[in-house]
């Protein structure tokens, strides 16, 4: 079936904010998906460590404002961890 | 400022440089000139003196990359990661990488390489990502007028931590960005833009939208990559919607967001005569449709339909708005003229032709 745009972009912003994270905040690839955890959302962890960095209010969602630095063509260097 | 990670840093001060490849987009004497402007910007600054070899290995090696170049960092095509540097070291270690898909300019189209390579090579000196939204070492790209471009404190900070002092007799010193709850903060112009506040100073504009709480700080560059800094003086006409910007004997028209074509035009053309050299501030008064311009103790009236100075003038500041002293900055809103000088502000109401109030500088920003 077509995806629905709503769920098509969800998953684009998803994948936008994982790669960023991966690329730029220390988040470790996570090898299995389909295994529930529990406890600290490590993705939401590190959004709050990004968006702390670029002084945006820290809410640990995708926001707006926090997707709009997330777009900005940037230094390839992580911003934390080596 | 931040320093990367176990403080790594070149024992020498002096290094050696070399450019493996060049990109087709810009003229090989363009990329140098960006390349040793970049290198001069850390050199200026501390005892660090560079080198430019040919032929054999080098300290910092520069060249453009083409997406997986086996470092472990593969580059992504255009836009998103500009390019990459490596702490000081051996063999890799200070190289940087610029991502060939980019489209590299001398000036403010595409991305200007000098910026991109300044900031790489902060990497390569030692330094991480600052949080600082003006410093160089700041990970998004902003651009800078290359001949307008100094290294703010921040960087100068950081680097001297790590190298030391320049040896030059007076210590340079770097522009430091403005903090909106600061009281010291004092302010080039201010405008309303379609319901907004604009706050100039220096590079920046500090955003105020009535709707949002925070103040949004951006490079003046961001919105107007041609507009200069330090813009002096700055009004809205609310009937033309449009917003004009004085600098020196210079101003551009704003339409809407965009600039006009054709400006920036000389502010004689708007009746002042040679001897005026620069407008400190300005504001249009939407009741009566003129435009009072004020330039150290006088101002001038400007008839927006008649398209002409009013005769009679210029006035002496005093006689007319009482004791304000010399405006830094002027705007009104809600039929009120806020006049700014230094971190005093006034609110004048020209009805009653009297000061109201008197507040800080930094009142508009929820401190």
């Amino acid at each position: 079936f077509p995806v629905a745009p709503e769920a098509e972009n969800e998953r684009k912003t998803l994948q936008l904010v994982e790669s960023y994270l991966q690329n730029f905040y220390d988040l470790q690839k996570d090898h299995h998906p389909h295994l529930r955890t529990t406890g600290e959302n490590p993705l939401a962890e590190k959004l709050k460590e990004m968006q702390e960095f670029f002084g945006l209010e820290v809410t640990g969602k995708p926001d707006l404002d926090t997707l709009e630095i997330m777009k900005k063509p940037r230094c390839g260097v992580p911003d934390v961890g080596q | 400022y931040v320093f990367t990670t176990g403080n790594p840093k070149w024992k020498r001060n002096h290094l050696t440089y070399r450019i493996l490849n060049y990109t087709p987009k810009m003229r090989q004497a363009d990329v140098e000139k960006a390349i040793q402007k970049a290198l001069s910007v850390w050199s200026n600054v501390t005892p660090l003196r560079f080198e430019k070899v040919d032929n054999k290995e080098a300290d910092i090696m520069i060249s453009f990359a083409y997406r997986d170049h086996y470092d472990n960092s593969p580059f992504d095509g255009p836009n998103g990661q500009l390019a990459h540097a490596f702490q000081p070291g051996e063999g890799i270690g200070g190289d940087v990488h610029l991502d060939e898909e980019e489209a590299w300019s001398k000036d403010g189209r595409g991305y200007n390489l000098f910026i991109v390579v300044a900031h790489e090579l902060g990497h390569s000196l030692g330094l991480s990502h600052s949080n600082d939204p003006g410093a160089l070492m700041y990970p998004t790209y902003s651009y800078t007028d290359p001949k307008e471009f100094l290294l703010p404190q921040d960087d100068i900070d950081g680097i001297q931590a790590i190298y030391g002092q320049s040896s030059a007799a007076v210590q340079p010193t770097g522009p430091v960005t403005p903090q909106a709850c600061d009281p010291n903060l004092t302010f080039d112009a201010i405008a309303t833009l379609r319901g907004e506040i604009i706050f100039f100073k220096g590079r920046y504009m500090l955003r105020k939208h009535p709707a949002r709480a925070e103040t949004e700080l951006n490079f003046i560059s961001l919105f107007w990559p041609k507009l200069p800094s330090g813009i002096q003086a700055a009004y809205e006409n609310v009937e033309n919607d449009e917003v004009l910007l004085f600098k020196e004997d210079k101003y551009w028209v704003l339409r809407g967001y965009d600039i006009a074509p054709g400006y920036p035009k000389p502010i004689y053309r708007l009746g002042f005569p040679k001897t005026v050299k620069r407008v400190n501030a300005a504001y249009n008064d939407e009741t009566t449709g003129k435009t009072y311009f004020f330039i150290a103790d006088r101002y001038w009236r400007y008839d927006e339909n008649k398209k002409s100075m009013d005769h009679g003038y210029p006035r002496k500041i005093v006689s007319d708005f009482g004791k304000i002293g010399r405006v830094d900055a002027v705007f009104q809103k809600d039929g009120y003229v806020y006049f700014f000088h230094r971190t005093t502000q006034f609110q004048y109401d020209p009805r009653a032709k009297q000061i109201v109030r008197q507040m800080k500088s930094i009142s508009w920003f929820n401190c």
